[in-house]
C-alpha cells in the first residue's frame, strides 16, 4: 500500500499459500466466503489443499499463539463470470465475527458509487517507502466518474470497472495488495464497491486507480453463496 | 532425536488384511500415546513387520506380515494408517543390504534362488532365524558381502550369486532440480538421517505432506518441494536444520535441449501468457506488476540469491525475465530496487482456459433456445431433469417457461451473465456456457438503484482499535 497508514480493516483477509506466505488480499463477504481476484490463483479447478485465509490480525507475520488470529483452510474456489476477474473462496468453516473480524456489505446490483465518495483500500502489500508493510495499511481515496477516468485512460475503462482519483503524491495499491477491497462508506456502513486487481503499476502520481466494480457481479456472488 | 517412525513407510488410510483365516493379527493396544510409541514397540520385536495405527482412538495393532507377504491385501480404511518396516518394503538397498528383507528371489543373471532351508543342490551352513532374516529363497546378505544381497542358486554349477539389487542411491536419478524425485534415499550428503516430513521435531517446518499432495513428501525421503537446487531434507540432527542429499543426475552430460521430455517444464511452454503457476512461461516480460525492472538472474546485486542460471538449467533463467523456478504462485523476479526483494509479474496475462464460444445469445440469454450443452471450460452440462451429480434447483417442471430441455444451456433465473447449466463435474455445481453475447446487442447500461439502501449485520467496525494503536505509537 503506497501512501497509506497502519489501520484497521476487519473484512480484509490475507490469502496464504501452502508455505503460509501472504500472496494476495481478499474481502470477507459472508462468514464462509471470501471475494478476491482471479489473477491470484493458478486455475479455477486447481485443488486448494494447504491454502488458508488468515483473519483478525493486523500483522502480516503474527506471532504464534496470537489470540485474535483465525486461520481457516480454503476448501473451494468458484470463478466469476469471464469478464469479472473475480473468484469466491469457500472456507472450511464459518469464521467467528468479533471486533477484529467483520463482514463487509455488498452493494446493490449495478449500483454506481457517486463521484466524490470517500473510500478506503487496505492491504499488507509493498509500501515503497519507510512505512512497515508487515502491518495492515489503509489508504483513503475518492471516487471519480468513469467519464472523468476515461479522459486519462482514453476510453479503456469499462462499466464493470471504477476509478479513484490520482493524487500528486502517489497513494494506492501495490504488490501484495491485489484481491483486497475498495470499501466505501454508505448509509453508515462500509460497502465493498471495488476489488484491487493487478494493474501495470503501483499508484502513480496523478493517474487514477482502476478497480473491478463489485456491483456488476453482486448477483453472481449472491447466487453462488446461496446455491453452494 | 531420531523418531522410531523413521524405520517405517506410511500408507495413510490403509489396512493390511491377511486373507488366511488361520492367521490372526495381534490384539489392538488401546493405551498408546501416538504412532511413535507403536513404532517403538514394533521396532523392538523381530516378528513385528508392520502395524496399524488408528488416529481417532490412538490405538495400534502389531502385524507379523507386510504387503509383500503371501495372502495379504491392502484396503482403504479411513482413519487407520499402515506403517511397514522399510527393510521389508523398500525395493532398493541401503549400504550393503544386510538389513534387506525384500522378496527378490532371482540372481543378477536370472538364476532362481535356492531356499535357505534347502541344502541341495548347494550345501551350506546357514540356518534361518528371525535374526538373520533368511526366509524362503529371498536374496539376503547374512555375511555382509560387499556385492549386496545374494543367494545360493538352483544351478549346481553356480553356487551363489549376487542378486544385483540396486542401492537406493543409484536406483533413481534426478532430472533438472529433482522436483520429481521419488526415490528412497533418506540420508543427507553428510550421512545424517532425514527427519520425517510428517513430524515437526526436531525441526518445525511448513512442508506438511497433507498440504503438498503433489510433492511426494513421503516418510523421511529426500525431496525438493520448494524449488531448491536439488533434493534435500530436514535432518534428525538438532544442530543442522536441513541439508542437500547426494543423488546422481540423469544424463547430466547432455545439453538440456536434447535430454528428452523428462527435462521439459511440467507445464506446457508459453510465451505471451502463462498457464497455472507459470512454470512453463518462457516469455520476455522483465518488470514486476508495478513496472519495477527485474534484476538479472545471473547478478547478485542488489539482491543475493541462489537461483544461479547454471544451477537451474531447466528453468531458463535468462537475462532478467520473469520466471517461476520454485513453484511460487506466478512468474516472478528479484527487483532492481534494493528495498523490494522480489515481486510477481501479474501483468502477464493468464492464457485462457475457456473453450471457443459456439453460439451467441441476446440480452441476458433468457430466450436462448440453442443447442450448446457445455460450459465455458468445456465440461458437458448435466441434464436438467437429472438429479446427479447435482440436485437442480431449476427443473423442467419447476421452470416450464425456461424450456429446460435435455442438457442445453438456458437461463431460468435471469442471470445477468448469460445462459448456464449444472455441470457433470461433481466439484462444479454450475457454470456459464460456451456462448458469447451477440454483437448486435447493446450492452445494458448501469442503472442507479433506489436512493435508500439498508444494510444489516455488515460493514461496521470499531475504530477504537485504530485509536488504541495510535496511542500506543
Amino acid at each position: 500500500m503506497v501512501g497509506g497508514q497502519p489501520g484497521n480493516s476487519p473484512w480484509t483477509v490475507s490469502l496464504r499459500n501452502r508455505q503460509s506466505q501472504h500472496f494476495c488480499g481478499g474481502s470477507l463477504v459472508k462468514e464462509q466466503w471470501v471475494l478476491t481476484a482471479r489473477q491470484c490463483f493458478s486455475s479455477c479447478s486447481e485443488p486448494l489443499m494447504g491454502y488458508e485465509v488468515w483473519l483478525g490480525t493486523l500483522f502480516q507475520n503474527p506471532r504464534p499463539g496470537e489470540p485474535d488470529l483465525q486461520r481457516v483452510p480454503v476448501t473451494k474456489m468458484v470463478c466469476g463470470p469471464s469478464d469479472s476477474q473475480l473468484v469466491l473462496l469457500k472456507l472450511e468453516r464459518s469464521v467467528t465475527l468479533n471486533q477484529r473480524v467483520a463482514l463487509i456489505c455488498l452493494p446493490p446490483e449495478r449500483y454506481v458509487v457517486p463521484p466524490g465518495t470517500k473510500c478506503e483500500i487496505a492491504g499488507w502489500g509493498e509500501t515503497k517507502g519507510p512505512s512497515d508493510e508487515t502491518v495492515l495499511h489503509v489508504a483513503s481515496l475518492n471516487v471519480i466518474s468513469n467519464q472523468e477516468c476515461n479522459k486519462k485512460y482514453q476510453g479503456q475503462v469499462q462499466e464493470s470497472e471504477m476509478c479513484t482519483e490520482g493524487l500528486l503524491v502517489p497513494r494506492g495499491a501495490c504488490e501484495g495488495d491485489y484481491g483486497g477491497p475498495l470499501a466505501c462508506f454508505t448509509n453508515d456502513c462500509w460497502v465493498l464497491e471495488g476489488i484491487i486487481f493487478p494493474s501495470r503499476v503501483c499508484a502513480r502520481p496523478l493517474w487514477p486507480a482502476i478497480f473491478k466494480r463489485v456491483s456488476v457481479f453482486v448477483d453472481w456472488i449472491h447466487k453462488i453463496t446461496h446455491m453452494e | 532425536q531420531r523418531s522410531p517412525l523413521n524405520d517405517f513407510q506410511l500408507l495413510q488410510d490403509t489396512q493390511l488384511q491377511n486373507l488366511l483365516h488361520a492367521v490372526v493379527a495381534g490384539p489392538w493396544r488401546e493405551d498408546v500415546a501416538d504412532a511413535e510409541e507403536c513404532a517403538r514397540f514394533c521396532g523392538s520385536l523381530l516378528d513385528c513387520r508392520a502395524f496399524h495405527y488408528n488416529r481417532s482412538s490412538h490405538s495400534c495393532q502389531l502385524l507379523p506380515w507386510t504387503q509383500n507377504s503371501s495372502h495379504t491385501q491392502l484396503h482403504y480404511s479411513k482413519g487407520c494408517d499402515l506403517f511397514q518396516k522399510k527393510d521389508y518394503v523398500r525395493t532398493c538397498i541401503m549400504d550393503n543390504g544386510v538389513r534387506y528383507r525384500g522378496t527378490v528371489a532371482m540372481t543378477e543373471d536370472g538364476l532362481p534362488c535356492q531356499g535357505w532351508n534347502y541344502k541341495f543342490p548347494n550345501d551350506h551352513n546357514y540356518i534361518p532365524t528371525l535374526q538373520n532374516g533368511l526366509e524362503e529363497n529371498f536374496c539376503r546378505n547374512p555375511d555382509g558381502y560387499l556385492g549386496g544381497p545374494w543367494c545360493y542358486t538352483t544351478n549346481r554349477t553356480v553356487r551363489f550369486q549376487s542378486c544385483g539389487i540396486k542401492s537406493c542411491q543409484d536406483a533413481a536419478c534426478i532430472w533438472c532440480n529433482g522436483e520429481d524425485y521419488r526415490g528412497a534415499v533418506d540420508r543427507t550428503a553428510s550421512g545424517r538421517e532425514c527427519q520425517r516430513w510428517d513430524l515437526q521435531h526436531p525441526h518445525s517446518h511448513p512442508f506438511q505432506p497433507d498440504k503438498f499432495p503433489d510433492r511426494g513428501l513421503d516418510d523421511n525421503y529426500c525431496r525438493n518441494p520448494d524449488g531448491s537446487e536439488r533434493p534435500w531434507c530436514y535432518t534428525t540432527d538438532p544442530q543442522l536444520k536441513r541439508e542437500f542429499c547426494d543423488l546422481p543426475r540423469c544424463g547430466s552430460n547432455l545439453p538440456w535441449s536434447i535430454r528428452g521430455p523428462e527435462t521439459q517444464p511440467r507445464e506446457a511452454t508459453t510465451f505471451n501468457c502463462f498457464r497455472g503457476k507459470g512454470q512453463g512461461y518462457r516469455g520476455t516480460a522483465n518488470t514486476t506488476t508495478a513496472g519495477v525492472p527485474c534484476q538479472r538472474w545471473d547478478a547478485q546485486s542488489p539482491h543475493q540469491h541462489h537461483f544461479a542460471p547454471e544451477k537451474y538449467a531447466c528453468k531458463d533463467l535468462q537475462e532478467n525475465f520473469c520466471r517461476n523456478p520454485d513453484d511460487s504462485e506466478a512468474p516472478w523476479c528479484f527487483t532492481s530496487l534494493p528495498g523490494i526483494r522480489m515481486a510477481f509479474c501479474y501483468q502477464i496475462k493468464r492464457c485462457t482456459d475457456e473453450v471457443p464460444p459456439e453460439d451467441c445469445y441476446h440480452g441476458t440469454g433468457e430466450q436462448y433456445r440453442g443447442l450448446v450443452n457445455k460450459t465455458r471450460k468445456g465440461i458437458p452440462c448435466q441434464h436438467w431433469s437429472a438429479e446427479t451429480p447435482h440436485k437442480p434447483q431449476f427443473t423442467p417442471t419447476s421452470a416450464p417457461q425456461a424450456q429446460l430441455e435435455e442438457n442445453f444451456c438456458r437461463n431460468p433465473d435471469g442471470d445477468n451473465h448469460g445462459p448456464w447449466c449444472y455441470t457433470t463435474d461433481p466439484r462444479t455445481l454450475f457454470d456459464y456456457c460456451a456462448l458469447r453475447s451477440c454483437n448486435d446487442d447493446q450492452l445494458p447500461s448501469i442503472l442507479n438503484p433506489p436512493d435508500q439502501v439498508q444494510f444489516v449485520k455488515c460493514g461496521k467496525r470499531v475504530d477504537r482499535l485504530d485509536k488504541q494503536r495510535s496511542r500506543m505509537r
